[in-house]
């Protein structure tokens, strides 16, 4: 199974809109997807229509062990869910002086049904929750705006992998670095763009997400964005992204 | 002297660039103000031009009490700065058992020369850092994307607020609520920015600050808005933000 975290510690880099699209786009084709949320503002959770505060078990249940991993999962449409609630902002906390608190996910979902393919989503900081994830994951895709302060925590999260993959999880690999929210009329996202494409090469998807509100309004109809607006570029540019992800095994 | 948090665990809200922008204005309308970098990612540091890796004390310093929080000030043209630097990102765990670890940032700003306003930049998330911004603060301003996601957070913030005032700083208000990268021609925006007026009333700002891209420019040049382009949209609201801000006292 392909585990790929989407994380990038700059708020609001796009990481729950590329979770949610890319596990419906790589769904569409023809793979089978699991989804985690491991943000306590649990969006991704939301974004599918699950009404957070109403969940029995969650991911946190996984992860402390209060229960098995495949209890806490929900069928939402071809997709499976690990969901969150606000109870995962006691995460970092309550996981701090756990053994080996850094391989909960990993064994967590060593619990449930093999699928192609496992996402997740990550909270907008390079705590636990992220170490988590990464020690999890095979690969990581990170969407970042084109704007100057995201390229400023590129460097951070990229030594915070390394870091990861010397100590926790050798085989983890970048699978590559998306922009997101891009408006090609902006010199700023052009600039910017041009720069990471300099600096990282390949790394960088060929694939940029442009600036679409079908992306920002599709969630608050817990619908990812083929099911919501198929014609739209949101649409396009989630399923040229998830071939070139498909193609970067 | 006000404390004014500026905050939304909300990723990508405008924290930065309100808290920025707020200071530089406060200070053009005659305020003496100090600014306080509360994010691991050094972003409202790096937005004055101050490069965060080659700091040597910080507000991490001050926090744990390794120096004199006078000490780590830094003067940035007529702002007053408590940097932050990545080191700041241990804090979470470095803290979480000290006593009255709440109450360490208040402490700090006790030491600090007297100044009209302060502003705290925080980081997106409810944790350790933030709950020693709510605690130090006489007030909060939200910024806010005007888009469903960011809708979903608002109620576990205020919920937050509460929590904070009820145990650790009774005097706590809630200054406004801004939307931020506002564009009235996106029904999203309008509807959303309808929604806070609706459950907020008077808490919701009149002003709401416009997609601007000099806002996202001017931090590449280590610059306010008022520096880099006085004469933008950016400017205009972010003064016009300042002036209602001055009137709330
Ligand atoms: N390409 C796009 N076009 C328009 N809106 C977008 C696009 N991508 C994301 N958005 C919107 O931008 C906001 C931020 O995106 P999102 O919440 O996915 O980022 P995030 O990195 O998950 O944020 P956080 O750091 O809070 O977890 C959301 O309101 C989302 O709907
Ligand atoms: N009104 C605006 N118009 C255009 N760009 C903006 C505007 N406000 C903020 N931005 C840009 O949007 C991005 C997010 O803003 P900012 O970094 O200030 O948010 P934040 O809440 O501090 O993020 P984080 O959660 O990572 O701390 C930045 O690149 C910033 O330059
Ligand atoms: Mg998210
Ligand atoms: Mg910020």
């Amino acid at each position: 199974m392909r585990i790929i975290a989407v994380l990038n510690q700059k708020g609001g880099a796009g990481k729950t809109t590329t979770a949610l699209n890319v596990g419906a786009g790589l769904a569409r084709l023809g793979r089978s997807v699991l989804l985690a949320d491991l943000d306590p503002q649990a969006h991704l959770t939301c974004a599918l229509g699950v009404p957070a505060h109403s969940l029995g078990l969650t991911v946190h249940d996984a992860l402390t062990g209060a229960t098995r991993p495949a209890a806490c999962l929900l069928q939402v449409r071809d997709l499976l869910l690990l969901p969150a609630s606000l109870v995962l902002s006691g995460a970092e906390l309550d996981l701090a002086a756990a053994p080996g608190r850094e391989f909960l996910l990993r064994k967590a979902l060593e619990d449930l049904p093999g699928r192609d393919v496992a996402i997740l989503d990550c909270p907008p900081s390079l705590g636990l929750l992220t170490l988590n994830a990464l020690t999890a994951a095979s690969e990581i895709v990170v969407p970042l705006q084109a704007e100057f302060l995201a390229l400023q925590s590129l460097s951070t999260l990229l030594e915070t992998v390394d870091a990861v993959r010397r100590r926790l999880n050798p085989g983890l690999a970048v699978t590559g670095i998306v922009c997101t929210r891009f408006n090609r009329r902006l010199r700023l996202n052009r600039e910017v763009a041009g720069k990471i494409r300099s600096y990282f090469g390949d790394l960088a998807f060929e694939t940029h997400i442009r600036e679409n509100v079908a992306l920002a309004e599709s969630p608050g109809f817990g619908q990812d964005i083929f099911t919501y607006r198929p014609g739209s570029s949101g649409a396009r540019d989630y399923l040229a992204l998830c071939r070139e992800i498909d193609r970067r095994q």
